[in-house]
């Protein structure tokens, strides 16, 4: 690790380059790396391999705070609000989930609440095909509300198990944006009491510190109960969760891995924590 | 603020009419940290800030000013200095038709700015020609004929089982019998480590020769911009950079990133969804944008 067997300043230098790199922000990591040379100042920690032991430990601490047990599925439909600013995965995570939950044999119906995109539509009626799943779409240009409406309608004829309701991406600083995703939150929660169940956000790993920005606004607006991150196969760690997970006390479910369907995880902090320091 | 940041720091040292060494290391740890935190790449910001470090030494402050604002003064500048300095526009010169090839990673808004790309060249007076070579995502090439149809502006009719190498190629020559003048190629979004896509861009390069290379990327992209960029440019030659979700809060440190890596310039920013939601890049906007 690091080629290094003491601590000095060159390895905390370097430790706090690994998670700046990674994305984990200035803040936090310098918060990490005060704590390691505290440890360090009182003779708590001795050689580099206890070290990064340590660093592992504290960051896997931050990031199991709000992972409670995924609640028990007894609403019928579930109903999951995907959510998110432009081009982060959404549609294609929607794809990934109807496939899961068509492999644990649910019945399973996707929402084409996109009705803003061009070929937004298509796209998800291209992966309900693929997943074997449902799809409820009206035509380009009208209310998103109006099609969750007529889903959660159609919801109870079909016995749908699991309800996926795609979004348009939204930058969360545009207000009029956020208010129709709260208008759509109100229709759901007026028609179905105790809906959304889920509410995702879905994250680009790719993304720096905005994400934090991205996760404060979209919390306040309609309240995130999880979290999805995405493009985990580039380059890029993803360490942003971290902050975010602490401060909001919001849990990763799933990771996206690739493009294909199959390509969906549930979140494993271990092994996110291991991908780090690689 | 920065500025605010640097006053507080710079309060203790009043008095002197000059940045020493030691007020500089002071102030450029904040300038550091405000570089961070608006996503700027790590070393990147390490070179920058030794940069700054030798042009501030010994300067004299203004009478204007107060250290801090002078230290700020010399950032802007030196980033400004570093973002700007080149030729903006697409380079219409050499070949006929023109031809535009826009490459990225996913997401990032390559589709949305190849619609964006050619209403504003249209406005110039270009007769633009839209090519769908995505195959890959969903619906990917009706999203583009979805905007072609909007603008009225004419697209290649690609289908996904076509190559994209053939669409290029029959595109180009479809559009020099119609004489439009202007190509704009859509990839699909890709990792620059995925080595069989990165060939396959290579690939339409190579037969297309197209006058500009552009890495469409995302302003809120964050400490791996230095790979994403580095790692097209080294494949393919970027000929410049497009940063689009500029409408939304990110700083944009990955500007400073790119541009430092690639060395290649910024020639327009996509600020909203809509396709008339593209400006010119100003490197002095940038730089106080990051800054915060
Ligand atoms: N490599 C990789 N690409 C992904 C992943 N998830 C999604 N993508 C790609 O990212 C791009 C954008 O995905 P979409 O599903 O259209 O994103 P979106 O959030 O619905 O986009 P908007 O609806 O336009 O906001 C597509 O090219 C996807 O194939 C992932 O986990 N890994
Ligand atoms: N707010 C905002 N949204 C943008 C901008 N540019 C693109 N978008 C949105 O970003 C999302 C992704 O845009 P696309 O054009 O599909 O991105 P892409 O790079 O072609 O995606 P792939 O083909 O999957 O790689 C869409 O929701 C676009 O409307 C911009 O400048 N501002
Ligand atoms: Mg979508
Ligand atoms: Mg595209």
């Amino acid at each position: 690790f690091l080629g290094k067997k003491e601590i000095d300043a060159d390895l905390l230098d370097s430790l706090e380059e690994i998670l700046i790199t990674a994305d984990l922000g200035v803040s936090t990591a310098t918060e990490l790396i005060e704590r390691i040379r505290e440890k360090v100042k009182r003779k708590e920690l001795s050689d580099a391999f206890a070290l990064k032991n340590y660093l592992r430990e504290e960051i896997l601490t931050l990031l199991r705070s709000p992972q409670k047990e995924g609640e028990e599925i007894t609403a019928s439909p579930f109903v999951i609000l995907v959510i998110g600013v432009n081009g982060t995965g959404k549609t294609t995570t929607i794809g990934k989930l109807a496939h899961r939950f068509k492999g644990l044999g649910q019945n399973v119906m996707l929402v084409a609440a996109d009705t803003f995109r061009a070929a937004a539509i298509e796209q998800l009626e291209i992966w309900s095909k693929r997943a074997g799943a449902d799809l409820i779409k009206q035509k380009s240009g009208s209310d998103p509300s109006a099609v969750v409406y007529d889903a959660l309608e159609a919801a109870q004829s079909r016995k749908t198990d699991v309800m996926i309701i795609d979004t348009a991406g939204r930058l969360h600083t545009k207000v009029n944006l956020m208010e129709e995703l709260k208008k759509v939150q109100r229709v759901i929660q007026k028609k179905m009491p105790g809906a959304p169940h889920e509410i995702l956000l879905v994250l680009d790993a790719t993304t720096g510190q905005n994400a934090i920005s991205q996760a404060k606004l979209f919390n306040s607006a309609v309240g995130i109960t999880g979290m999805v991150l995405t493009k985990l196969d580039g380059t890029a760690k993803g360490g942003v969760v971290v902050g975010i997970s602490n401060e909001l006390k919001i849990p990763i479910r799933f990771i996206g891995i690739g493009e294909k369907m199959e390509d969906l995880r549930e979140f494993d902090p271990d092994a996110f924590v291991s991908a780090l320091f690689d | 603020s920065l500025t605010e940041r640097l006053d507080r720091i710079f309060k203790k040292l009043r008095g002197y009419g000059k940045l020493t060494e030691q007020n500089i290391q002071d102030g450029l740890r904040e300038v550091r940290l405000a570089l961070l935190e608006a996503d700027v790449n790590y070393k990147v910001v390490k070179d920058f800030v030794n940069t700054v470090h030798e042009r501030a030494v010994g300067q004299e402050v203004l009478d204007s000013l107060t250290p801090g604002q002078q230290l700020i003064k010399i950032v802007h500048e030196e980033l400004t200095a570093l973002m700007g300095g080149q030729k903006q526009d697409i380079n219409f010169s050499g070949k006929w038709p023109v031809s535009i090839m826009l490459v990225g990673l996913q997401g990032s808004g390559k589709t949305t700015t190849a619609g964006k790309l050619a209403l504003h060249l249209r406005g110039k007076g270009r007769r633009p020609y839209l090519v769908p070579a995505d195959i890959y995502r969903p619906a990917a090439i009706e999203q583009l004929q979805k905007l072609a149809n909007d603008l009225d502006m004419p697209a290649y009719p690609s289908v996904p089982d076509m190559k994209p190498l053939d669409i290029c190629q029959r595109a180009m020559i479809l559009a020099r019998e119609k004489a439009y003048d202007t190509v704009i190629i859509d990839t699909a979004g890709r990792l620059h480590i995925d080595t069989v896509l990165m060939d396959e861009l290579k690939g339409i390069e190579a037969a297309i020769d197209p006058s500009e290379i552009i890495l469409v990327a995302d302003a809120m992209t964050g400490q791996d911009a230095v790979n994403i960029a580095e790692k097209f440019n080294q494949t393919l030659g970027l000929t410049g950079i497009i940063l689009t979700k500029m409408d939304g809060d990110a700083r944009g440190g990955a500007a400073l990133s790119i541009k430092a890596v690639t060395q290649k310039p910024i020639k327009f920013v996509g600020v909203g969804e809509k396709l008339d939601a593209l400006e010119p890049f100003y490197p002095d906007r940038m730089a106080s944008r990051i800054l915060g």
